[in-house]
């Protein structure tokens, strides 16, 4: 549905305390700060540079909360064996950017 | 800005 949102609620909350402990500017995660985190996933780089394309749903360079807790979810998925898809899909857009 | 386009906006790249 429309208000359904892919990322759940006990994940949003695990990952808006790992983007609020990587000391956000304006609410905002650079890509240097993003980019460890995401490398620790061991996931190739390839892998994570699509994630960051989806995620980066406003293509700024940066992350806000809901655009971090996508791709921490995409790389959830993709450590799950699921393959990182090649357009966002709407379950997986932030409530707050439709 | 980034005149490479969007890509150059992604650090994995």
């Amino acid at each position: 549905t429309d208000s359904h949102w892919a990322v759940r609620p006990e994940e949003k909350s695990k990952f808006d305390g790992i983007f609020d402990s990587l000391v956000p500017v304006n609410g905002l995660l650079s890509g240097e700060k993003v980019k460890p985190v995401l490398m620790n996933s061991k996931l190739p780089v390839d892998v994570l540079g699509k994630v960051w394309d989806l995620s980066d749903i406003d293509k700024d360079g940066h992350l806000d909360k809901d655009e971090f807790a996508v791709a921490m979810h995409l790389v959830y998925r993709a450590l799950e064996k699921e393959p990182v898809p090649s357009v966002l899909p709407s379950s997986l857009i932030p409530p707050s950017k439709r | 800005q980034y005149p490479g386009g969007s890509s150059s906006t992604n650090p994995f790249l």
